[in-house]
């Protein structure tokens, strides 16, 4: 479902370059539930957002369903980007004015899948992740935890085939981690590929294939 | 050198009161490594937020060497939070205008150690998180773990005697995370008392003692 060939990112500041994706190469096929470990700093991030198609590379292919993303016309993006991935951020990326319920249903304004009601989906995720009586808190009245828990009800809300979460549970106590890998597993049963980054090993183990990234590149297959 | 008497905090949306904290009371001695474990959303974050006279409880009492907190004048309350008091938070909160060295130097301007040359003793600690060559790098051009270790940093410019330390390994792999453990059992050794909140099971086990928050009241102490 997705192939990455030789994918290289590099920051300029001023006029120096820093790379930090130096070829990277590997596939996801349909359905899988991925893991991608290694060092703070090693790249995984850059690497998902590149994934997302929030970022370009500086050079290198990403193909999502064979087709060159780089070649995409505004429309296919904001397709890809809006209903086919979720996308779970590190620093969650929450609308401060906004409550745990209108985050949810935000992905929803611009982009929404025929028949499902938006604010009755939102308050199911809520509730999946323990939500249920802090709705209508904004994020400066939730926990770290809880705020990540809304940044990642709210990838799910149009019920992505492809779900990127950037360390979905580094705010989490071991208990409420492990409902989340839960609700992950579940949706992967139901064939959402899931490409997640973690530091948690424990976690790591529990799915199918483990990509290591070492300075940028990929380190490990296994 | 921390006594805790019977903490309480609620929060107010409207005219509802939400308790958070509802009769905390224990006590830290000098040179004391503790752990505060428990589920998200369960009042750590509130607790570490009184503890740090960053906020004030509902009710209860605060004694930091025998004195009691709301009754100290500025002068001594400016002293604890930027000289007696090293906060890391589980946010960060770093000025996203001025690169990793200018965020670790800030608390030196308003109060600073004599003797202490605030650059010097800067680069040294952002060595010794091994952010040596990210030292100019700003917020956006740090990764997660990165700006991390900055907030880390920046909490241990002025030499405090009591850290208070909000899942400082949260976005850290698992041999990073180890390397903090280690600085910080390093400044436990020289006499410095620490309080960690943290999700790590296996950190938590390697420190003096541990207090689980459970619900806004003390479930275990052991
Ligand atoms: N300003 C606020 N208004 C209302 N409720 C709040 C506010 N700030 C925090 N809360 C609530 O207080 C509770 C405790 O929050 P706190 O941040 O202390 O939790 P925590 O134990 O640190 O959780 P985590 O492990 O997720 O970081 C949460 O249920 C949260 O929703
Ligand atoms: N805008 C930028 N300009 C310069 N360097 C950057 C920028 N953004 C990120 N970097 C650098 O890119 C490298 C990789 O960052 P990235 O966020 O991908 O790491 P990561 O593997 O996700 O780390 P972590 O586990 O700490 O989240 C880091 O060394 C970081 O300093
Ligand atoms: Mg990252
Ligand atoms: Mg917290």
């Amino acid at each position: 479902i997705l192939e990455v060939v030789d994918l290289r990112k590099s920051y300029f500041l001023g006029d120096t370059e820093i790379p930090i994706l130096k070829g990277i190469s590997f596939d996801v096929y349909d359905g899988e539930f991925i893991s991608i470990v290694g060092p703070s700093g090693s790249g995984k991030s850059t690497l998902m957002n590149l994934l997302g198609c929030l970022d370009r590379p500086t050079s290198g292919k990403i193909y999502i369903r064979n087709k060159d993303v780089s070649s995409m016309n505004d429309n296919e993006l904001s397709n890809l980007r809006g209903l086919e991935i979720g996308f779970i951020f590190q620093k969650f990326n929450l609308i401060p004015r906004m409550n745990a319920l209108e985050n949810v249903m935000l992905p929803t304004y611009a982009n929404k899948r025929k028949g499902v009601d938006a604010k009755e989906k939102a308050i199911s995720l809520l509730k999946k992740v323990g939500l249920e009586d802090r709705m209508h808190h904004k994020p400066n009245e939730l926990s770290g935890g809880q705020s990540q828990r809304v940044a990642i009800a709210r990838a799910l809300i149009n019920e992505p085939s492809i779900i990127l979460a950037d360390e979905p549970t580094g705010n989490l106590d071991t208990k409420t981690g492990d409902e989340v890998m839960e609700l992950f597993q579940m949706l992967n049963k139901n064939k959402t590929t899931i490409i997640m980054i973690t530091h948690n090993n424990s976690l790591a183990k529990k799915t199918n294939r483990i990509i290591r990234i070492l300075d940028g590149k990929i380190d490990v297959e296994n």
